[in-house]
């Protein structure tokens, strides 16, 4: 038997809204230290990962290890269906191929249940290695997906440049160029407005800016968003879910052969 | 035009 209970129901519809656009169809790992899920976008080009403890949820048990196979679409319809004060259960027989998933008011007047389908899916799973990175940038999650929109606008790559004095967002277009420089800030009064830079050396790799795009769909889960990166290697993309998780996105970049 | 390379190539399956 599965069950998971969460009082802040918001934060699993915001989850839902920040996978969908990259991910069609994933397995939700189930496991007594909480859920998660790994999975490619269509392209292969970039990778989610999610991970939400089983501490941050008020009611959570899972006696056997189970992988739901999601429809997204489905996943994202059916959670569109609780209220943003709702409280979500969501439930599953160890044997069963569907999820139940129940929405209660704040005041308990009203009780919704759905049952969605399960999916048998095999999906591809790949190792993430533990690494230390380069260049860690802690920014405002809100200017960052800003950054990502109007740079979109003027070319379809962006290159990231991140020295000690602070990280550079530039993209190059038929129409002409842009750049937009954030240096460090550690005197904002709110820590979510503190931008912070920690480099062991000097980064700088090229992107896809759509996939940038896509992953600023979890800005509303997180006022900070972290960007790790090393050179040739993938971009991490970190949005916390309060205090009971994370979703970090990985990007390959663009690299000359 | 700078290659995409596939996220794959960056982490071996499991």
């Amino acid at each position: 038997m599965f069950e998971a209970r969460l009082v802040q129901g918001s934060l699993l519809k915001k989850v839902q809204e920040a996978l969908k656009d990259i991910v069609q169809e994933a397995s939700w790992d189930c496991t007594s230290s909480g859920l998660s899920l790994q999975a490619m976008d269509g392209s292969h080009v970039s990778l989610v990962q999610l991970t939400l403890r089983a501490d941050g949820f008020e009611k959570y048990r899972c006696d056997r290890n189970l992988a739901m196979g999601i429809n997204m679409g489905s996943m994202s319809k059916i959670l569109k269906c609780a209220g943003n004060d709702d409280v979500i259960t969501l439930k599953a027989e160890d044997t069963s191929d569907r999820l139940e998933l129940m929405f209660e008011s704040p005041k308990g007047e009203k009780i919704s249940n759905y049952e969605m389908k399960l999916m048998d899916l095999d999906c591809e799973q790949l190792g993430i290695p533990d690494q230390e990175y380069s260049c860690s940038i802690k920014m405002p999650s809100h200017e960052f997906a800003r950054i990502c929109r109007d740079l979109s606008q003027i070319g379809e790559c962006v290159v990231i440049t991140c020295t000690k004095d602070g990280v550079q967002f530039s993209a190059k277009g038929d129409m002409g160029s842009g750049t937009v420089k954030m240096s460090q800030n550690l005197g904002a009064e709110k820590e979510d407005d503190q931008v912070t830079i920690e480099m062991t050396e000097p980064v700088q790799l090229t992107f896809a800016i759509k996939y940038l795009n896509m992953f600023t769909k979890a800005t509303s889960l997180s006022g900070s968003v972290c960007l790790s990166m090393s050179n040739d290697v993938p971009l991490v993309v970190e949005y916390k879910v309060e205090d009971m998780g994370h979703i970090k996105y990985f990007l390959a970049p663009k690299i000359e052969d | 035009i700078m290659p995409q390379k596939s996220i794959v190539a960056f982490f071996a399956s499991k």
